[in-house]
């Protein structure tokens, strides 16, 4: 049965959505089966994989909302092994619309879990904030993977992101874990990145992934052509640091 | 009368927080008589200038509820011509719980109105999204800055922020004009970054301000202080530019 995680940090601009594409796209060429869905209105992940859809088609917004089936939006991508369900901007209306449905804190799990038989992975991609779409994404879910950027107020809504979580797990999903912390965008010539990535071990130890991902200026590029950076430039970093995320993952569930 | 700023932008990590912090800092040392409002519940500039409220004490949240007045929540900062209205973790319950409230979209305005007299300039840090807070403090500004990132993603997501602010001028606020957009951590190194300079430059033409944010360690250690970078280092390029951009608005509104 697919392992369901989402990438999950209100702090904007952390690597979230470059953690989902690059992480999904890893998982891929390893030959699991993936999904990639897309949960935030800005739809930089669906973008980030080359899919860009019109106002109006079918997304993920409408799968939701029930009026379109996940096969009919779900989508391939330039990789074998991955599919993503994309995102659009109608997503943001989704916040307030939705305030009076039933259950509605389980619309993307009752989705998830009718289709999870056929992945081994899914990755979801949560927007900048802890509001409705990122709790759908966290009840949808069997754990997150928290990026934290090495910087100062990177740190400060960490603990609020574990509170949220916590309540999460009390009154939606008991089932939820962390998956992990990742270390985003680390440069070693910077003090403050030093200072923050011990602080983050010394607070969360085992629960770090070893693996940190370095400021590479690859993985900004890689998205202005679409494609995860894997298939942009192979032999660079940022290439390199998401393959052993990719690998301490598929070794710490035993199936290396 | 208090010119009244809000810096905004749905894409998370572009420098909202970093610009409000710095340029309200630089409108003090030129002795404007400056307030910040801390519109974002991660409270990021609350700390970067060295304020750090306890749950439960009062904030922006209870001043937006009137249980408490403007007054005696708003704090002096270490520069003499600059106050903070501080933000809390409380204001994230805002979005929903203000949903049912008479007038919800002009709560920030009427506090607003009441005190613009008192300032020269009144600057508002945004979360990242478009929802119930920044729509708030839309409502209740003369302009909008927006900052941009030199990055892909941050290009994408300008279109759905300009639709925004025109729907607000038509139902809420017609005055509301855009102060500009600002160009930040600009990297010269890098390509995709003059790649996305001259992007902007060439869609937008006079709304850029001429001065950019370079990508300088400085803005990002400073906040770990609770200073704004012209108390950290004020020999920076963090400081020399935020100094410049202070400089070109007092000078287009013919006060320099
Ligand atoms: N390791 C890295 N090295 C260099 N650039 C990076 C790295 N990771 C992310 N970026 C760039 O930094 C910016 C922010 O990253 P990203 O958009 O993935 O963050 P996010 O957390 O998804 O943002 P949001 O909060 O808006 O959803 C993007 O322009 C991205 O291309
Ligand atoms: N010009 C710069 N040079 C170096 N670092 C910067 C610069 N501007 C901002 N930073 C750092 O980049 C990170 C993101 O900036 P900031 O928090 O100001 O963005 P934001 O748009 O307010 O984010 P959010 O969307 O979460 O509110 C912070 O850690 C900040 O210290
Ligand atoms: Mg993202
Ligand atoms: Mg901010």
């Amino acid at each position: 049965m697919g392992h369901v995680i989402c990438i999950c940090n209100q702090k904007g601009g952390v690597g979230k959505t470059t953690t989902s594409v690059n992480l999904a796209s890893c998982m891929a060429l390893a030959e699991r089966r993936s999904l990639l869905i897309d949960m935030d209105p800005q739809a930089n992940a669906s973008s980030g994989l080359g899919i860009r859809l019109n106002r109006g088609e079918p997304s993920i917004y409408d799968v939701l909302l029930s009026r379109e089936v996940f096969h009919r939006v779900t989508r391939p991508t330039a990789l074998e092994f991955l599919q993503i369900l994309p995102s659009t901007q109608d997503l943001i209306g989704a916040e307030v619309e939705f305030i009076n449905l039933e259950a509605r804190e389980r619309m993307l799990a009752s989705i998830v879990d009718n289709v999870r038989g056929l992945y081994d992975y899914i990755f979801i991609d949560c927007p900048p904030s802890l509001g409705f779409l990122t709790l759908n994404a966290l009840v949808a879910s069997d754990s997150v993977l928290i990026p934290i950027q090495c910087e100062y107020y990177a740190l400060e809504g960490v603990g609020y992101l574990l509170q949220t979580i916590r309540r999460v797990q009390s009154a939606f999903n008991p089932e939820l874990k962390i998956k992990g912390f990742l270390l985003t965008m680390f440069d070693p010539r910077n003090n403050l990145c030093h200072q923050v990535v011990d602080d983050v071990r010394k607070h969360f130890s085992a629960l770090v992934f070893r693996s940190v991902i370095p400021r590479n200026v690859r993985l900004s590029e890689s998205p202005s052509f679409g494609k995860p950076v894997i298939l942009y430039d192979i032999t660079s970093k940022g290439s390199e640091s998401y393959l052993a995320l990719s690998k301490e993952i598929l070794d710490a569930e035993g199936n290396g």
